[in-house]
């Protein structure tokens, strides 16, 4: 990736639409317009706001040839299809799309969604990449809009600009530091299996072990899932070849390493009474087809053949799993036994015999 | 007095044309774009030739071959590939 700096200097930023294409309906130009925004706020603390007249940070029109005082001229179909400007007054900031193209809402003419996607990229501070997967490659190339249409390349570069998180400082990011894996006080946020993986998750990296041959690699979460949020709180696998990733009252389902349609959704929507805020940890035991979810001292028992809660949940956690009396920061089951963890410490549990096997520290899977 | 009709020497016009625009598009340093105008950057053609052939990670010959005159053809985004 490539980025000119400063970028913009505030997280808010207004838009314009001066005038639509006659290809599309208004609606849709508006609709590809703010999905096209989306892709960016959904990986920074950018907030993108619509004004519909004066001056805003960023004015979108469409033009044919030489359109309006802008210095670069457009050349009919093909060729050109839209460019902008970088962060900054006047022509900062500004897209302008190509009126002698024929814009669409898919995969006819030119999508523009993405186009505009693009072009916001250059419009927030980055430059054109050469890697041929980024959405800032400079040709134009049609990916399906169901698709989160960023690269890591793309988001490690506009994160180098305004960070990541909503509430990142305004000022940008030192580089993250690292969790030591190996350090006496490692603990996770959340761990879960993925077939034959395990995913232990802190933060905004993750890492995956891989137990059979002791391999692990450490990632962003965001190289992966760019639509998650770091600080992931517990995920589980459960019975479908799927993940469930829990934060506050949302969760995650991904498929195939593809955040499925319509997430995040309210974990009431579960069978959570209003009253739970979050979820500390959670794992589905493959033996009995029973997702036990843990909040405080107390878990829930979920039935993933009838997608239901159990009856008669909470219960204390300690009724059930004699001697892990501490709050669970995360939990996977490995070839029938639980690993519960809290801090520095897992413990290993049989949930047959109902009883704790023995006690080790967190990163044991990490090969220190 | 039949007009002589050479078209290798027209498709090598054209090709030439088609190059030099896209390395004056793209390959131009720009300066702040509040001021109108560019300034062309000083480099040979063969040498912004090479700088686009890296860009899209093609063979670095500093001639327009084929896979390159079909890069510079596909439809993209006007802004410039180096110089921001």
């Amino acid at each position: 990736y490539g980025f000119t700096l400063p970028g913009w200097k505030k997280t808010k930023l207004t838009y314009r639409i001066v005038n639509h294409t006659p290809d599309m309906s208004k609606e849709d130009v508006d609709k590809a317009i703010q999905k096209a925004f989306k892709v960016w706020s959904t990986v920074t603390p950018l907030i993108f706001i619509r004004i519909h007249e004066g001056i805003a940070d960023i004015m979108i029109a469409f033009g044919t040839k030489a359109h309006g005082h802008c210095p670069r001229y457009f050349d009919g179909p093909l060729g050109v299809l839209a460019h902008a400007f970088p962060p900054g007054n006047g022509f900062g900031g500004d897209v302008h799309f190509d009126e002698d193209e024929d814009w669409t809402t898919g995969s006819a003419g030119f999508n523009l969604f993405l186009v505009a996607a693009h072009e916001f990229g250059h419009a927030l501070g980055l430059s054109h990449s050469n890697d041929q997967r980024a959405l800032m490659f400079p040709n134009y190339a049609y990916i399906s809009p169901s698709e989160f249409p960023l690269s890591s390349d793309d988001i490690s570069g506009i994160q180098s600009i305004y960070g990541s998180s909503p509430n990142a400082p305004d000022k940008r990011p030192t580089t993250p530091t690292l969790p030591k894996t190996c350090g006496p006080q490692m603990s996770f946020d959340a761990i879960t299996t993925l077939r034959r993986e395990v995913i232990f998750l802190k933060g905004r990296h993750l890492w995956r072990v891989y137990p059979d041959n002791s391999a692990v690699e450490r990632e962003l979460i965001s190289t992966f899932w760019p639509t998650l949020p770091p600080g992931i709180e517990a995920a589980y696998e459960n019975t479908k070849d799927q993940i469930l990733f829990f934060k506050g009252n949302k969760f995650w389902v991904i498929s195939g390493y593809q955040v499925l349609l319509g997430y995040p959704k309210n974990i009431n929507t579960l069978g959570f009474p209003k009253g739970v805020k979050k979820i500390d940890a959670a794992v589905c035991n493959k033996n009995t087809g029973k997702t036990d979810f843990f909040t405080g001292n107390k878990y829930w028992r979920f039935d993933e053949n009838s997608q239901s809660m159990e009856e008669g949940y909470p219960r204390q956690t300690v009724d059930e799993f004699p001697g892990i009396i501490q709050k669970v920061d995360a939990v996977f089951q490995q070839k029938g036994l639980f690993y519960f963890f809290h801090g520095p410490k897992q413990w290993e549990f049989d949930p047959t015999a109902k009883k704790i096997i023995r006690k080790i520290k967190s990163n044991s899977w990490f090969n220190c | 007095n039949t007009l002589v009709i050479h078209p290798e020497k027209d498709n090598n016009e054209e090709e030439a044309k088609l190059v030099q625009d896209y390395l004056n598009k793209y390959y131009a340093v720009e300066p702040d774009p509040n001021q109108l105008g560019w300034k062309i950057n000083a480099e040979s053609t063969a040498e912004k030739l090479k700088k686009m052939q890296q860009f899209f990670g093609l063979k670095v010959t500093g001639k327009p071959d084929t896979e390159t005159l079909e890069i510079m053809k596909k439809p993209r985004c006007g802004v410039p590939d180096v110089g921001l």
